[in-house]
């Protein structure tokens, strides 16, 4: 029996750098 | 001196040590739940995923700098990030993509960006404005 593979959904967020130091308000 | 960093790293990658998300096909969930292919991201997209994250920004990060690095195939990108203009410095493959705004995926390398991963890409360059995150920290 082979299970249907399951299509991976990655965060949109995952594409984007942090680039900066944590800011606050 | 600018802040060195790295951005994501993933063992699973495919190819070349990139994160498997770059890959052409691979589906992306914004923040309101939408699916989206990679190569069909907009601008409007990030902007509007970090807008309801309530916990991420998006910042306007331009290049300064592109230099060759000691490792290779990689090279070290300044960055000016956000309204501070902080220095950043990110050492990447060339075939890594960056989201610049309004034009979309660009790497240092997109022949190679696009060979690895099928993802069609602009060239980088200095003066292109990529799209980053900052963490808003809690209060």
């Amino acid at each position: 029996n082979v299970e249907p593979r399951s299509v991976p959904v990655f965060p949109w967020h995952s594409l984007v750098p942090f680039l900066a130091p944590t800011q606050s308000d | 001196p600018p802040t060195s960093t790295s951005p994501h790293s993933s063992p699973s990658s495919p190819s070349a040590g990139l994160p498997p998300f770059f890959m052409k096909g691979s589906i992306i969930q914004l923040a309101d739940g939408e699916l989206k292919r990679v190569e069909d991201l907009r601008t409007e997209d990030f902007v509007q995923s970090a807008e309801v994250s309530g916990e991420l920004k998006i910042d306007s990060s331009t290049v300064e700098r592109i230099e060759c690095s000691r490792t290779p195939n990689a090279v070290i990108i300044q960055f000016s990030v956000g309204e501070n203009k902080a220095q950043v410095c990110v050492e990447v493959l060339v075939e890594y993509p960056f989201f610049v705004f309004g034009q979309g995926w660009s790497s240092c390398c997109p022949d190679r960006t696009t060979q690895l991963l099928a993802l069609s890409c602009a060239k980088l360059s200095v003066g292109d404005v990529c799209i980053s995150l900052t963490l808003k920290s809690l209060k």
